[in-house]
């Protein structure tokens, strides 16, 4: 055999020719075709064909190959010749749905014997095919028959008779283990088919329901995916159509998850930004609106709305994404431990924080900023978790950790030394990332919200540079101006801002920068009564 | 300048290796923009399998209709008094179809309710005398076949007085 | 400044769930009639 793929026996594919041509006569059996099919799953077995071995994985490969080339052969070019993107070719499914059957009915059969025929065994197949076939075809591959295929084995195999009971979680993250493994950034090719596959109705939703949410961290690594191809093309504004169209279908997904799991998008909002450009401020600001779906929100623009009165003010909100890992990665943990504990003065540590949060020049030219982002998320949010904690082991039971909590106990927290530092001793850019951290806790009512909108006003009503109460409230109106939704933290931050005489907003010169400008505010100032 | 950080696209970007990934990708990318999954890549026809075929004149309906999968079509057969008989007729022998699945939506419709173990369905003649928790009693109409001799035979309906419905045999 | 998402095809008003009708994030139709059926083993 050739050192690289074992080439076939002779005969083999005409072999494997005449069984897939027999099982189609199967399949055309009026009526149903159970104890042909039966019989003819087993002599497959005695064939040797599904031990699982290397023979196996051929026998599987030529049928995929048979069925994806009828598949794309029937490709009825359309007579009007020129195609637009969405008159499609009409394609025949036949081979593919009767290969789909064979499979099927394979691992239906094989569920009373002890050894459930390995699904991901097919799937790692289908995988390694696909992965080879766009990389061999690039321009010319052709997903659809692809798709056809695993909506035919998500409605089969899920299906309330499932293949033996209670094995449909392990059906599902089967299925989420190929689709990562097939993710945009693997095969760009077959992007569109992927986010169609991983958001249809049989997969996702089955995912994030029951199972006591196990299935989650396999939807937000699936996200997770999607956005980190997304990433270097949205990090401009104007995008090009393609991109355009799958920023448009992920805006889609995200609002199926705000409207039905808004749960899974509130617990993973901290991973959701690590990935997510600065500059995609309305697709951000969808993950966080996100609110947990028995809490009601009081209008934000109330007057004297007392935010510290909301019984959910006090309550931490619920996290799954691991805050720490960027810091423990970057050896930074025990430091900021250290320092939220002791305070030292005299330490370097504030000092040299700002040098270990920049990037070495190669990883910035990639990432298209010279900020570890996820550093600073992580630094901001583990800070602040550790402040609000000794806030509340502070103050008397019962109190918020808000401004009924006398200030001086606020400032004698660490956490603002570190916030104050890096304002100070950021960049324009470095100072404008660090604030859209704490931006990005300005959520539904939870004592994050309360604690980093305090962070923020008061970070806007000490600071002596003008050019830092110009970018905070730069972080919030950019916010503020794009389409809904807008989450609820926000609002009442930049409503406390623009109405409490304690920060002097109106006199700020820079919503007099420009005539536009001005005009903006005095809209806004409008629409926040 | 305080804002958003647009992409440095400088020369070293574009010569790293990651943009030369991107820039694949969006070939790829824009190459599959062309050829995207339609909603009919993933229905699947609905057709009906006959349990026991016969062969059949070629001028008689060699398939089933489309119509016969279009739920407008059982609501509208159902408004009419016959419409109940042909919803009967699809229930008892178009099992495991979708004929069969609307002809059951169209009857629970008319507050017709499944016996589960007598595979029978019941509507309620007037309202029932007792309710509880677990089961109502009172008369019935229900959907049955009358086994009478050769030429009496047939679907009917029949009176059911002092009729206990238990509710775990709903379906 | 983002697109208006209410033009995206889905009632985010709606008190039914989204996904059950969701078609597919390239079109804003929902998917048509009943997805799939399934018929209950006492039918049989």
């Amino acid at each position: 055999y050739s050192n690289i793929e074992p080439l076939e026996p002779d005969g083999f594919r005409e072999q494997v020719s005449k069984l897939f041509a027999e099982w189609y006569r199967i399949c055309e059996l009026p009526g149903g075709s159970d104890a042909a099919s039966t019989h003819y799953i087993s002599q497959l077995h005695q064939n040797g064909l599904l031990k699982g071995d290397e023979m196996t994985d051929r026998f599987f490969r030529v049928l995929m190959e048979l069925s994806v080339a009828h598949c794309l052969s029937s490709e009825v070019i359309n007579s009007s010749g020129l195609q637009s993107p969405h008159q499609m070719q009409n394609l025949s499914f036949l081979a593919i749905d009767i290969y789909a059957k064979l499979v099927f009915s394979i691992l239906k059969v094989e569920q009373g014997s002890s050894k459930l025929f390995p699904l991901s065994k097919i799937l790692s197949i289908t995988v390694k095919f696909i992965q080879k076939d766009s990389e061999e075809k690039k321009n010319s591959f052709n997903a659809r028959p692809y798709f056809r295929l695993f909506i035919s084995w998500l409605r089969d195999l899920l299906s309330p008779e499932p293949i033996g009971d209670g094995v449909n979680f392990q059906i599902l993250t089967a299925f989420a283990g190929a689709f990562h493994n097939l993710q945009p950034l693997k095969v760009p090719g077959f992007s569109y088919v992927w986010l169609s596959l991983v958001s249809h109705r049989n997969f996702m939703p089955r995912l994030l329901i029951g199972n006591a949410q196990k299935g989650w961290p396999h939807v937000q690594r699936l996200l997770v995916d999607l956005f980190q191809f997304l990433e270097p093309y949205l990090r401009n504004a104007e995008l090009a159509v393609p991109v355009h169209l799958l920023y448009k279908g992920t805006l889609r997904v995200l609002l199926v998850l705000l409207h039905d799991f808004p749960e899974f998008l509130c617990d993973y909002h901290f991973t959701f930004c690590d990935v997510i450009p600065p500059s995609c401020i309305q697709m951000r600001n969808i993950i966080l609106s996100a609110f947990p779906l028995n809490m009601r929100l009081p209008d934000p623009s109330t007057p004297n709305l007392k935010i510290d009165l909301l019984p959910e003010i006090r309550e931490p909100p619920h996290i799954l994404s691991e805050v720490d890992a960027a810091l423990k990665l970057k050896l930074m943990k025990t430091d900021v431990d250290e320092y939220l504990k002791t305070r030292q003065q005299g330490s370097s540590f504030l000092a040299e924080l700002k040098q270990r949060l920049l990037l070495s020049p190669s990883e910035a030219a990639s990432s298209g900023t010279r900020y570890n982002v996820p550093l600073i998320n992580s630094l901001v949010l583990y800070a602040g978790m550790q402040a609000i904690q000794q806030l509340q082991a502070r103050t008397p039971h019962g109190q918020s950790a808000g401004n009924t909590v006398p200030l001086a106990v606020f400032l004698v927290d660490a956490a603002l030394d570190i916030y104050q530092t890096l304002i100070l001793d950021l960049d324009t850019e470095g100072r404008y990332l660090f604030l859209n951290a704490v931006a990005n806790q300005l959520r539904y009512p939870n004592n994050h919200t309360h604690y980093f909108s305090f962070v923020l006003l008061y970070l806007f009503a000490e600071s002596n540079q003008e050019i830092i109460q110009e970018q905070i409230t730069r972080v919030l109106l950019e916010r503020l101006i794009v389409n809904r939704p807008h989450p609820w933290g926000l609002l009442i931050t930049f409503i406390e801002l623009i109405k409490n005489p304690r920060y002097n907003f109106w006199n700020r010169s820079f919503i007099r920068c420009a005539p536009e400008i001005e005009k903006l505010f005095e809209s806004v100032a409008r629409s926040c009564g | 300048d305080l804002g958003a950080i647009g992409d440095n696209l400088t020369g070293s970007a574009i010569n790293s290796g990651a943009m030369h990934n991107q820039l694949y990708n969006l070939q790829m990318l824009e190459a599959a923009y062309h050829k995207l999954p339609q909603p009919k890549d993933s229905e699947r026809a609905r057709t009906y399998i006959p349990r026991h075929p016969a062969a059949t004149p070629p001028s008689y309906p060699q398939v089933q209709l489309p119509m016969a999968s279009n739920p407008a079509f059982w609501e509208r057969l159902s408004m009419h008094s016959y419409g109940t008989d042909t919803m009967f007729f699809a229930f008892y022998y178009q099992q495991n179809t979708y004929q069969q699945y609307l002809a059951a939506k169209e009857l629970k419709k008319h507050s017709w309710r499944y016996h589960r173990k007598y595979n029978t369905w019941f509507q309620r003649h007037e309202e029932p005398k007792v309710t509880t928790d677990e089961y109502e009693q009172g008369t019935y109409v229900y959907f049955d076949f009358h086994v009478g001799n050769e030429d009496k035979q047939g679907w009917c309906q029949r009176i059911k007085t002092e009729f206990t419905f238990e509710y775990n045999y709903l379906e | 400044l983002g697109i208006d998402l209410t033009t995206l095809g889905l009632n985010l008003n709606s008190t039914e769930n989204l996904n059950k009708t969701f078609g597919s994030p390239w079109s804003d139709e929902p998917a048509k009639g009943d997805p799939e059926f399934n018929v209950p083993k006492c039918y049989y």
